[in-house]
């Protein structure tokens, strides 16, 4: 429990450096 | 920011005063709230990056003495139970994570948890820190604590072997590192884990650093890209961790590390973080990775942005592998096998071609730099020297540029590409062998040119170079037109 | 002048059964045994008297187990939805300090017992001494827990939700339902951030109801204020959620006890912008009382 986690989805590397919309 | 710093660095003293007297009386839960009141500094807004790094400092600083302590305790069979759940209900994130990762590389310490789960517990949970200073510095925080704790082994057959060889002879082996005795951690994870553990790591620094750049007014931009490059040593860091680990082979470093590392790079589209990432790879990998994966490497200039400064990365580059091979130069195979030469030339004439917007002037100095590679490391190739001053001679009909003008930037990369073989050979009748010179020097304006001859004279005589006969002088005064015309 | 009586209950297992500490309404704190449901509660009663050889006339003891809810805002309205009576002893005389053991089988407990902002659910022995002038009356609180059991779930919750053009998330808990010393293991993937956000946070809000139709009252309270954000998300972010509910006081969740009040529990998700606007998303939960196996009234 103390390391539970819900697998996180796949971020696009153009979403990941895209400027703030 | 002087006085908003001494105040949170007042709060830190005595905050961690408080800590210390709780933990000296063995009052754990009061000295972690402390703890937590201390770390709650850096959730402030107000400081610049500089300020803030110094109150990180001073923070961290004290929290190794809550290490230490939690250390000692585990290690004498004083184990706080749920101390890992513990520490996870406290309300605000900043104090919460600073607080998980110094537990949890005591729990990795300690063999309480598996390292494997409890370092990728920690880069995830770190994704909750979405602000790009405050961010940056908690993941650079995490990379500081876990330097020492990351797995470097192979596979899990290392592991194992360790394992079942820690039961035949526990004494023996005492001595490792990797062994555990008493309750034997068979999942420690692997080499593999480190890399992915920073790689994700990198990545979401990389993109916070990134995302720095669009915070605040346009007004701003110089003073934000400055203090990006303040900055820009906590993401470098996952680079040099990862060239720590000894257990990346080349195998590993051609398949995992490099990819991973430039996908980021060229993803970001940022000139400052590419700029200053790529040196950083050239400057922390071994330079026999580099040979092996040159390719790649080149491959991702060309797609850096265009106000990267990537004369500098690949001049850089060049000067660096040409050392390498020089070193090895009693070693043919090491030159031969790699053919630096072939690839750089091709590799830089397709990044030319792609980043149309390069100044002239760069692409003369990469000339320059390949010019000096085909001279170290092949010297008996003339024709490598002559195929530059030939690409060279191409790029300016490409530009339909009939001259070069003196006192410009070109004139004088120009001037140096054509002084380098005279001061290699130093020998006049080889320098004649290079078909393309004497249609390179007739770019150069009259002033320039006559500059260049008269170097070419000088060395003529410094060397006392005997021109042994009428087509041989009919060669050289033609060279030297621009003296006697 | 006259004789001087004291009764106190003694609970059987007083000294090995769980005791918890409840905060009452004044804010005293008293350590009640903790029972449940279909378990005997039995003990003794002792009559004590102060001066020996004085005789004390009395017009019958008995003993009540009762389950009683009170509504607050309705003084003096108490619902007992339990009642059980003993009869210890018939009209007479006593001349010494006497004890009358007692009990109530197997008695059926169907709420657990709470303390809240606007309604109390008890439960107690009343002990009643009738006398000729006052009766002499002693209550004592036991605590009661009710346990459930679930299966486990596997399924996890998840919802998108968004304002146009502004703000899309997918928010998604690990369940619906979740014993009392759970975890809340979620996520947040932001599929569209036009907001400057400044940071997010979960809270475990609790709705007391009490009452019905014109007389109904709502209380919330915010239990717990839970960060697990800092700072803007761009899209394709995910965000973890992890949030220890050991840590909090908290109840199961009771619907509709005896048609008087319910008691229920929510996740509110809430951003805020840098302006200090609150976006907000709340999700009931259901919280309950982990029992090791089912227990059921034979």
């Amino acid at each position: 429990a103390a390391t539970a986690r819900i697998q996180p989805k796949k971020q696009t590397l153009d979403d990941a450096y895209a400027p703030p919309a | 920011q002087e006085k908003l710093l001494e105040e949170a660095l007042a709060n830190v003293r005595n905050q961690s005063f408080q800590m210390k007297r709780c933990l000296d009386k063995s009052k754990l839960m009061d000295g972690l709230k402390h703890a937590s009141n201390m770390l709650s500094e850096l959730r402030t807004s107000m400081l610049s990056p500089k300020s803030y790094y110094e109150l990180y400092m001073a923070i961290t600083n004290e929290l190794l003495h809550l290490e230490a302590y939690l250390l000692d305790e585990f290690n004498r069979g004083r184990r706080v139970a749920d101390l890992y759940e513990l520490v996870q209900y406290a309300g605000n994130i900043i104090p919460r994570l600073y607080l998980l990762i110094t537990v949890g590389i005591v729990y990795i310490k300690s063999n309480e948890l598996s390292r494997k789960d409890v370092l990728k517990d920690l880069v995830e949970m770190c994704r909750g820190v979405q602000h790009p200073l405050r961010g940056l510095f908690l993941r650079n925080y995490l990379l500081q604590c876990a330097k020492n704790v990351l797995p470097d082994v192979d596979d899990v057959e290392e592991v194992e072997d360790v394992v079942v060889a820690s039961h035949a002879a526990p004494r023996a082996i005492a001595g490792l590192n990797k062994v555990i005795t008493g309750n034997i951690d068979t999942d420690s994870g692997t080499i593999k884990d480190s890399i992915s553990f920073i790689q994700l790591n990198f990545a979401e620094m990389n993109k916070l650093w990134v995302r720095m750049q669009h915070q605040g007014h346009t007004r701003d931009r110089e003073k934000r890209e400055q203090e990006r490059r303040e900055l820009r040593i906590l993401v470098g860091t996952n680079l040099v961790r990862l060239s720590q680990l000894e257990s990346v082979n080349i195998d590993l470093y051609t398949k995992l590390v490099l990819p991973g590392v430039l996908e980021q790079v060229v993803s970001c589209k940022d000139a400052i973080a590419q700029e200053y990432l790529m040196e950083c790879i050239i400057q922390v990998f071994p330079d026999e990775y580099h040979l092996q994966t040159l390719s790649s490497f080149l491959q991702a200039c060309a797609e850096l942005h265009a106000d990267v400064n990537i004369k500098n990365i690949l001049i850089a580059f060049i000067d660096r592998l040409a050392v390498f091979i020089n070193k090895g130069s009693t070693d043919c195979n090491l030159k031969d096998t790699y053919r630096l030469f072939d690839v750089f030339s091709q590799e830089i004439s397709t990044i030319l071609q792609n980043r149309t917007n390069t100044p002239i002037e760069d692409v003369v100095s990469l000339q320059v730099s390949l010019i000096n590679l085909a001279i170290k490391c092949y010297p008996e190739k003339i024709d490598y020297v002559d195929k530059v001053l030939e690409t060279t001679d191409e790029i300016f009909h490409k530009l339909n540029l009939d001259h070069v003008e003196a006192s410009t930037a070109v004139c004088r990369e120009l001037s140096r590409l054509l002084k380098i073989p005279v001061d290699s050979y130093n020998d006049v009748l080889r320098l004649l062998q290079l078909e393309h010179y004497i249609a390179l020097l007739d770019y150069l304006d009259y002033a320039p040119r006559k500059s260049v001859c008269c170097h070419i004279v000088q060395n003529i005589l410094d060397n006392e170079t005997i021109i042994m006969n009428p087509e041989q002088v009919e060669k050289v005064l033609t060279l030297l037109s621009p003296l006697i015309q | 002048f006259g004789q001087g009586v004291e009764v106190e209950i003694v609970l059987d297992g007083c000294d090995t059964r769980k005791a918890l500490e409840v905060k009452l309404e004044d804010g005293r704190k008293e350590f009640h045994l903790l029972y449940l449901d279909g378990e005997t509660v039995s003990g003794k009663v002792n009559v004590i008297l102060k001066k020996p050889g004085v005789k004390v006339e009395h017009f019958g003891i008995k003993i009540e187990f009762i389950g009683q809810i009170d509504l607050f805002y309705d003084r003096g309205t108490r619902y007992d939805f339990t009642s059980l009576v003993r009869e210890l002893a018939r009209p007479g005389e006593l001349v010494q300090t006497t004890g009358y053991s007692f009990e109530f089988n197997q008695v059926e407990k169907p709420y657990e017992s709470y303390i809240g902002s606007n309604v109390r659910l008890r439960y107690f022995l009343r002990l009643t001494m009738v006398r000729r002038i006052t009766d002499l009356v002693k209550e004592q609180d036991i605590a009661v827990q009710t346990l459930s059991h679930y299966p486990d779930q596997t399924t996890s919750f998840k919802m998108e939700v968004g304002i146009e053009d502004c703000l899309h998330i997918e928010f998604e808990y690990n369940k619906s339902r979740y014993d009392l010393k759970d975890v809340i293991v979620g996520k947040i993937y932001f599929l569209l951030v036009r907001i400057k956000i400044q940071h997010m946070e979960v809270q475990i809000i609790k709705r007391e109801i009490t009452g019905s139709g014109t007389n109904m009252f709502s209380e919330n309270e915010t239990i717990a204020k839970y960060e697990i954000m800092d700072g803007a998300p761009v899209r394709g972010e995910n965000i973890p959620i992890r949030l220890f509910l050991n840590g909090y006081d908290l109840t199961p969740t009771m619907r509709d006890v005896n048609k008087k009040f319910s008691v229920r529990y929510y996740l509110n998700l809430v951003l805020i912008d840098e302006e200090d606007r609150r976006y907000f998303k709340q999700q009931e939960i259901t919280l309950f009382r982990k029992a090791d196996k089912c227990f059921r009234r034979s």
